[in-house]
């Protein structure tokens, strides 16, 4: 464990944190993607399979739980609590996010450290994790404006993958024959997916007005 | 953690 995979960690736990937080204490999901949070429900599903096979250490178990639990739970929320539900905006929420499974899942099948299932599935997750923000970044371009909560919760989202690339630099240099550039090159993907939404939240929070995207 | 596994990551 390095410094700032613990950052990145962390980051990832405080995004999903503020997302829980926000839907739990206002009751509601206003500028939330559900179709994101279903792909993340599926991203850790798939990449913790072996949550009950393999045992790296309390925190890997913890924080696996803690993810699994909380998209579950931020899925329910949005589907079946009726406040919730209700400030769920589907007609903007529209991205076919089955379509964005398929092409991860024949790159899983073609490009993967070994074939067998556990590693299939697992850089299937890594894939779909590249572009499971997609259907959130596009309901944000239909809504333009959004509110402090979400707009920190992508900011948190987008950061903790950031702070992942420079633990793989770290683990590079630092651990002999550390080489995984399935994951890098998808972790890179996923923060410049990230990158014209981080461009707009700072110029937001330097100019200190609330963050517009432009149509 | 080995070098050669990132299994360790979340």
């Amino acid at each position: 464990m390095n410094i700032f995979r613990l950052a990145g960690d962390m980051t990832h736990l405080a995004s999903v944190l503020v997302l829980l937080l926000k839907i739990h204490t206002i009751k509601s999901c206003a500028g939330v993607s559900l179709k994101t949070q279903e792909l993340y429900v599926i991203v850790f599903a798939t990449r913790y399979l072996d949550i009950f096979t393999s045992f790296v250490s309390i925190y890997n178990s913890l924080m696996k739980l803690i993810f699994l639990g909380s998209s579950f739970s931020i899925v329910w929320y949005m589907r079946y609590h009726k406040a919730v539900h209700r400030t769920y905006d589907r007609e903007q929420d529209t991205f076919r996010h089955w379509f964005l499974m398929l092409p991860c899942i024949l790159l899983a099948l073609l490009i993967h450290e070994k074939f067998t299932f556990f590693e299939v599935m697992w850089t299937f997750s890594l894939y779909l994790e590249a572009v499971a923000i997609l259907p959130q970044l596009v309901l944000l371009q239909r809504t333009r404006n959004i509110d402090n909560l979400t707009g920190q919760y992508i900011f948190l989202l987008g950061g903790y993958r950031g702070f992942y690339i420079l633990n793989w630099i770290y683990r590079y240099f630092t651990e002999p024959h550390y080489v995984h550039w399935i994951t890098w090159i998808s972790g890179l993907v996923q923060t410049l997916l990230y990158a014209d939404f981080f461009y707009y939240y700072f110029l937001s929070w330097k100019n200190n007005k609330k963050l517009q995207l432009p149509a | 953690e080995d070098g050669d596994s990132n299994k360790d990551e979340l």
